[in-house]
């Protein structure tokens, strides 16, 4: 079914 | 309340011309992002910016205090970290009395206390509450400027309705746009794709694409995005391949808007 992203990996976090 | 469901606390970062929260699920596979404008409220006064420290659990248990015809006052003092939330009951029932429940803010380390459950039989009186709040620090960072491939807008309560069918029979969904058509297919667990199930989509759906987009999502985030519904007739699905899904509530003076990561390597 696929791995499930986080979405730390797309977008910048403090 | 439908921030709740994704996110146990939050601030409520206020200026002079809005509310705004942000948060992540604590699996940080989903955000949401709303903002309600001062123009939203029929009376708004901010004289310095400051954020509220919210438990948005707690804050939902004392929401079901009210009904839809109680106007709700939101009151911070300057120099505390304390909300004062007032309903100002018009109903018959309620009108002799008014809530005053009070919470400290982000510094408050007081457990919330086990008697606000029985505040529906202690109507007479103002109940003040303490409820703690996680340390958890949201996201204050702006988000950057996407640009999305494909964009559809369909009715929000078509939108709750496909996926609160689809997830009775999966887990995952795909969403893919082409030109004329998005398809919404449940996803079984050892399936081809030739198995998959289509929903229908229904008249008022519009698709804006530049790209086709194939994405899968998990549809238990989807179902808590889709309670928004209620707050906008139009759902907004913006996306691009291998980037999260933003799903949009827009409503007249404000948003929310949630975000969440795809399945990859399907």
């Amino acid at each position: 079914m696929g791995r499930q992203q986080t979405l730390g990996k797309f977008f910048e976090m403090p | 309340k439908s921030c709740s469901i994704l996110v146990t606390d939050a601030n409520f970062e206020c200026n002079e011309e809005n509310i705004m929260l942000q948060a992540m699920d604590n699996s940080h596979i989903a955000l949401v992002s709303v903002e309600i404008g001062a123009p939203g409220f029929t009376s708004y006064r901010c004289d310095r910016t400051m954020p509220l420290g919210v438990d948005l659990t707690s804050l939902t248990k004392v929401l079901r205090c009210a009904k839809d015809e109680n106007i709700c006052t939101l009151k911070a003092a300057d120099e505390a970290d304390v909300l004062n939330l007032v309903y100002d009951a018009k109903s018959a029932f309620f009108s002799p009395f008014f809530f005053a429940f009070m919470w400290h803010g982000r510094d408050a380390s007081s457990p919330f206390p086990p008697f606000f459950l029985l505040c529906s039989a202690l109507l007479p009186l103002f109940i003040h509450l303490n409820i703690s709040l996680s340390s958890q620090t949201p996201i204050t960072s702006s988000w950057p400027e996407t640009k999305y491939d494909t964009r559809v807008t369909l009715p929000s309560a078509e939108f709750t309705r496909i996926v609160r069918d689809l997830s009775q029979l999966g887990e995952h969904v795909r969403i893919e746009v082409s030109k004329e058509v998005v398809r919404i297919s449940k996803l079984k667990a050892k399936s081809s794709a030739e198995d998959e199930d289509n929903d229908s989509i229904p008249t008022g759906v519009v698709i804006e694409m530049n790209q086709h987009v194939s994405l899968t999502f998990s549809l238990k985030y989807l179902v808590n995005f889709s309670k928004s519904g209620s707050l906008s007739g139009e759902v907004q699905l913006l996306m691009s391949n291998d980037v999260p899904l933003l799903v949009a509530y827009d409503f007249t003076q404000g948003y929310i808007r949630c975000y969440l990561a795809p399945k990859i390597g399907d």
